[in-house]
C-alpha cells in the first residue's frame, strides 16, 4: 500500500460520505443522479464477489463492506425514503444507463484475463466504473447550477481514480509490478471524462463563483 | 502469489 492508493482510497471514502451528508442533512437528493448511483451498486457488487472467500486484509474487507453498503444505502434512499425521493429530478435524470449495463457485459465477456466467472465480472465492474458518472454528468449540464456538495462529490470522485493511476505507477517503478491493463485503461478513460468538470471546478474555485457547467 | 496481488486494490 502506497500513499497514492491510500489517498485513492480516502479521496473515494470521502466522496461517498460527501454525498451522504448531502443526502441526511439537507433530506434532498437534487442534483443526484440516481442512475449512476445504481451503476456503481451493480459496479462494487459486481466487483467485491471475493469478499468473503478471498481475505486480503482487514482494511480491504472494512472498505467493500463501506462502499457496498453505501451505495445500495443511496439508491435505496433515493428509490424508497418519502422525502428524499420527492426530491429526485426523475424527469431529468433520463440517461439510458442500461445500453451502458449491456455494452459493459458484452465487452467483459470479450475482453478479460481468464474466461472465468469472477474474471469476467471483475473487467465488467472495471468497464462499468469508467461509464458509471455519465448519467450524473449528463444531469449536472442540463440541470446548470450544481450546489457545493454536489459538486465536492463529483470533484472527488473523479479524482479517486487519478490517484490509482499515480498509484500503478509508483507501483511500475518500485515494484516492477504491472497492473492489469484493463484496469489501467478503463482508469484513463474514467479520468479523463472528469476532465471538463474539473476545469469548470477548478474555474469556479479560482473565480470564487458558483459551479456552472455549459449547457 | 500474482493472483491476489493484482486483486488487491479497490
Amino acid at each position: 500500500m502506497n500513499i497514492f492508493r491510500f489517498a485513492g482510497d480516502m479521496t473515494h471514502l470521502i466522496s461517498v460520505l460527501v454525498l451522504l451528508l448531502k443526502i441526511y442533512a439537507t433530506k434532498s437528493c437534487s442534483g443526484i443522479s440516481l442512475k449512476t448511483q445504481e451503476l456503481y451498486a451493480l459496479v462494487f457488487l459486481s466487483r467485491y464477489l471475493d469478499l468473503f472467500t478471498n481475505y486480503i486484509s482487514l482494511y480491504n474487507t472494512l472498505m467493500k463492506l463501506v462502499f457496498i453498503g453505501s451505495s445500495l444505502a443511496i439508491v435505496w434512499c433515493m428509490r424508497m425514503h418519502h422525502a428524499v425521493k420527492r426530491s429526485y429530478d426523475k424527469e431529468v435524470d433520463t440517461f439510458r444507463h442500461y445500453y451502458l449495463v449491456l455494452a459493459c457485459f458484452v465487452l467483459a465477456t470479450l475482453v478479460n484475463e481468464q474466461f472465468t466467472l469472477r474474471e469476467v465480472c471483475w473487467a465488467f465492474s472495471i468497464y462499468l466504473e469508467a461509464v458509471a458518472i455519465l448519467p450524473q454528468l449528463v444531469l449536472l449540464q442540463r440541470s446548470g447550477n450544481v450546489d457545493n456538495l454536489t459538486g465536492q462529490y463529483v470533484f472527488f470522485l473523479g479524482a479517486y481514480r487519478a490517484f490509482y493511476i499515480l498509484n500503478w505507477i509508483y507501483r511500475y517503478f518500485t515494484e516492477q509490478y504491472f497492473t492489469r491493463w484493463i484496469a489501467c485503461i478503463a482508469g484513463i478513460v474514467q479520468t479523463a471524462l472528469y476532465a471538463d468538470f474539473f476545469y469548470y471546478y477548478f474555474i469556479s474555485w479560482k473565480n470564487n463563483a458558483k459551479l456552472q457547467l455549459p449547457a | 502469489n500474482p493472483e491476489s496481488q493484482s486483486h488487491d486494490e479497490l
